[in-house]
């Protein structure tokens, strides 16, 4: 079964940003 | 055309959907960012200050093309169309109304697209600075891109002095949009 995540938009909009970042590099 | 939400999804499946959106909006800010003259000779540090700032006042804007004031709906990127009274039952409602508000006064402007880009590349360049090492850098972008904003706008419609400073205060509703709905809950469901 999956895990519900709960999160605030600004932390899931952070995240991303660096997900993004890190996988450029 | 597209489907409105109906009776058979729970809540929860349609707060999950609604996160889900954010995911592939917030990617596009990126690679719109990058698209901006500038933006990527700031430190890669500052790109990600002012990414993690700005990015949700850039996705209002960007938003607001989703509302429909009439029929009081929002579409979402994923397609998906919802009732306003829907999604005050996931307890959305007061950005909601923050955003409706806010759209109609966008809206009123009627930007061009490369105008409301060039918007988005400015509420992106003026989110909060907090954390940035070269301030002098960030800045000079901003102004270059405020200047490159009213020039375009003063040139097309040289009979409207008042648009250029109207479309500037959107910038404070855009922080207080931020400031009150970014600590709004998201849920995912994970492996």
């Amino acid at each position: 079964p999956k895990t519900l995540r709960v999160m605030t938009l600004a932390d899931h909009i952070s995240h991303i940003i660096t997900q993004d970042f890190a996988r450029n590099q | 055309a597209w489907p409105v939400s109906g009776a058979e999804r729970t809540s929860q499946e349609i707060w999950e959907s609604f996160s889900q959106c954010f995911t592939p909006a917030v990617k596009e800010v990126v690679e719109f960012a990058k698209g901006i003259p500038g933006f990527q000779e700031l430190s890669q540090q500052d790109q990600v200050m002012l990414l993690k700032s700005g990015t949700f006042q850039v996705l209002m804007v960007r938003f607001c093309t989703l509302f429909n004031a009439e029929e009081r709906t929002v579409t979402f990127l994923n397609g998906q169309t919802y009732p306003l009274s829907t999604l005050r039952t996931l307890g959305m409602g007061s950005l909601l109304d923050a955003m409706f508000e806010f759209s109609e006064k966008l809206g009123s402007l009627r930007l061009e697209p490369d105008e409301m880009a060039l918007f988005m590349a400015v509420v992106l360049v003026s989110a909060d600075r907090s954390g940035i090492s070269d301030m002098r850098a960030v800045e000079q972008l901003q102004e270059g891109l405020i200047r490159a904003l009213r020039s375009l706008i003063t040139r097309r419609r040289p009979d409207d002095s008042a648009l250029f400073p109207k479309l500037l205060l959107r910038l404070p509703d855009l922080r207080t949009l931020n400031n009150m709905h970014s600590d709004k809950l998201l849920a995912f469901r994970i492996d």
